[in-house]
């Protein structure tokens, strides 16, 4: 009998079991390309070799499904309100940027609709603009001190510009204020020409 | 303080040390790393110049220098623990590759793990002391990821009961290992073992390289640097090629497979053992893949804060570029991925350690998954982690390109991961291999366990599309 799948698209453990569904999808398709090889040549290794990209396909939908799943079991052992909200929207996003980057799995195994598709490429957006907000505060939870970090750009007190010139007038180029190479090198060949 | 990066971080709706300590493992983990962090970042002496404006040889230089101090504070400070002597470590070399990293990675590991306790007694002390500084030697120039491809011999001589350690081939020239080329004084060879005229497949040996205290090549090894690569600047990756090269017996690992004296073979009770300190690494590598995206993520998230661009409606001053729809989804569904891989890394450490205590109960039921585990997890979260941090460092516009973003720097330091231990299409297809034997139990009846568990209800799958 037909059991047929609901894939709600806010929710995690729902995302979880789409992802599920894709990897056995997946696996099953690879066991029956081999098997087809296999029944069209005797050597098990050629097989192998002519199905390899089906099973890369498999073994990266099923990496895949363990990351949704870890991540979604993550979210039950948060316990700060504010805190839950914030890593929903970001497990959420993960899953579904999933989805859509892989829409043509999704649909060809039947577990969404072309209306799901949709709705997913939408609700993508709209996660980009409720992340907005907390973007900074997220990646400072990351908790990298400036010295690990090591990287202008990424300075905790934002000082950028600043400390990009800083940076520039270290270069060794700049220990001269002319470079020896400019009397090696240009110089003599400017009096020539 | 930034005014816009002031502006951010007060009207966030959480408290991100919050979500530190729930990234750490609890707020007292995220206490004792700060300690130690700053246990490094107010020592003078791990102070220096900046390395984007050394060369090579004075970048190995001063991370020799400091690995060597790293080692001797490390035992000043009393910090045994492995993640204290990680935060320790990469505090100190800022997360980049240092000569010591197979050493402290993975020479003293393997020998906890493959040697047996009269070995553990000879080299242990004087490798934690660094009088032993040890390489871990597999790959080949002419053979990676396929072990049972790699050409270096070891003969097992009754006679003298040593063996005989051979580079056959310019191929079979070990090539790559970290701190070979110039640091390490012993190394950990992978090589086919020869004994009574028949190969017994691959096993490891501790070899001497170098004469302790000259420091010199010991007669029969040529050992040396491989040159500049993509990154890596601090690592003396190496060549090695030994020419009838004799070792006592005792120096192959066995706490698993045995050389008698007379030259007789005792199997181990599983093959996979001997890449133990494979499924270590890659296992660790799905953490690092979450750290180098991690720290991408924060750099071109703050920087887009900072940076103003361009108009979103005429006359309006220039908004930040992070308020662009398309600079967030080029970043956020990173940040996402970087979350999800931490805890993915967290999951894969402590499964690590869970099985790796079966196995040393004697339970190796969960060997085979942990492998497929690893391997598939390493190559996809690398594989995504690299493009992911090229992704940031496209999103930084041209400053990005410059070594001061630090982009370029994570980089190259961790693309080589999707190569080493393990080729990620490589390790895919062991995965698979895993999945096909796990498809094949379920369709004999059988039922399976644990993250391939859902392919017990694969015949009562037929999934059909759902009306919205």
């Amino acid at each position: 009998a037909a059991r047929p799948t609901a894939v709600h698209i806010n929710d995690p453990a729902s995302l979880v079991e789409a992802y599920k569904l894709r990897a056995s999808r997946f696996v099953e398709v690879a066991a029956k390309n081999l098997q087809a090889e296999l029944n069209r040549r005797k050597s098990r290794e050629d097989a192998w070799n002519r199905t390899s990209v089906d099973l890369v396909r498999a073994s990266e939908a099923h990496c895949h499904y363990v990351v949704v799943k870890l991540f979604t079991t993550q979210l039950s052992e948060i316990n700060d309100a504010a805190v839950h909200a914030v890593m929903n929207n970001l497990c959420l996003l993960y899953a579904l940027y999933g989805i859509s980057k892989h829409t043509g799995d999704f649909l060809q195994a039947g577990i969404l609709t072309d209306a799901q598709v949709t709705q997913v490429y939408q609700r993508v957006k709209e996660l980009l603009a409720a992340i907005r907000p907390n973007a900074v505060a997220l990646v400072d939870a990351f908790d990298f001190h400036d010295n690990c970090l090591a990287s202008v750009l990424g300075r905790y007190d934002g000082n950028i510009y600043e400390n990009m010139f800083e940076w520039a007038k270290k270069s060794p180029l700049n220990k001269t204020e002319v470079h020896e190479a400019f009397h090696k090198h240009l110089k003599p060949k400017q009096a020539k020409l | 303080m930034n005014e816009d990066l002031r502006r951010e971080r007060d009207s966030a709706s959480f408290n991100p040390e919050l979500l530190t300590h729930i990234l750490d493992g609890g707020a007292e983990r995220t206490q004792r790393r700060k300690e130690i962090e700053a246990l490094v970042l107010n020592d003078p002496d791990f102070q220096h110049e900046d390395l984007n404006f050394l060369s090579r040889s004075q970048r190995y230089e001063e991370a020799i220098r400091k690995s060597a101090l790293m080692v001797v504070k490390l035992r000043k400070y009393g910090i045994a623990d492995p993640d204290e002597i990680y935060w320790f470590k990469r505090c100190v070399h800022h997360g980049r590759a240092e000569p010591l990293d197979l050493h402290l990675g993975m020479f003293l590991p393997t020998l906890l793990t493959q040697a047996t306790l009269e070995q553990q007694d000879r080299f242990f002390m004087p490798a934690w002391n660094l009088e032993i500084i040890g390489s871990y030697a597999q790959t080949e120039m002419g053979h990676g990821t396929h072990l049972r491809g790699l050409e270096t011999t070891a003969t097992y001589d009754p006679a003298t009961q040593e063996f005989i350690l051979n580079s056959p081939t310019v191929t079979s020239i070990k090539w790559w290992p970290g701190g070979l080329g110039k640091t390490s004084n012993h190394a950990i060879v992978l090589a086919q073992l020869y004994t009574q005229g028949q190969c017994k497949g691959l096993h490891a040996f501790i070899v001497p390289i170098r004469q302790l205290g000259t420091h010199e090549p010991l007669p029969g090894i040529t050992v040396g640097d491989i040159g500049p690569k993509f990154g890596y600047d601090e690592m003396d990756n190496g060549y090695l090629k030994m020419d009838n090269f004799r070792i006592p017996r005792e120096n192959m690992l066995m706490k698993y497979a045995k050389i008698e004296p007379d030259g007789t073979y005792v199997k181990p009770v599983s093959d996979k053992l001997t890449y133990g300190t494979m499924v270590f690494i890659r296992s660790i590598i799905v953490g690092d893949s979450a750290r180098s995206l991690s720290k991408a993520c924060t750099i071109a998230i703050r920087y887009s804060s900072v940076r103003h661009q361009s108009e979103l409606k005429p006359g309006d001053p220039e908004p930040q570029i992070l308020d662009y729809q398309t600079q967030q989804y080029k970043l956020f569904p990173l940040l996402a991925t970087a979350y999800a891989f931490h805890f993915v890394g967290a999951y894969m450490k402590m499964t690590y350690y869970r099985i790796t205590g079966d196995i040393n109960e004697g339970d190796l039921s969960e060997l085979p998954e942990l492998h497929a585990l690893t391997a598939g997890l390493k190559a996809f979260t690398s594989w995504i982690a690299n493009a992911g941090i090229e992704e940031c460092r496209m999103a930084c516009g041209g400053h990005g390109y410059s070594r001061c973003s630090g982009l370029p720097d994570i980089y190259v330091t961790f693309t080589p991961c999707c190569t080493y231990e393990g080729e990620n299409t490589v390790m895919m297809l062991q995965t698979a291999r895993f999945l096909i034997k796990s498809y094949t139990q379920v369709c004999s009846g059988q039922l399976v366990s644990g993250m391939v568990s859902y392919l017990n209800d694969l015949s009562g799958q037929h999934i059909q599309p759902q009306q919205v």
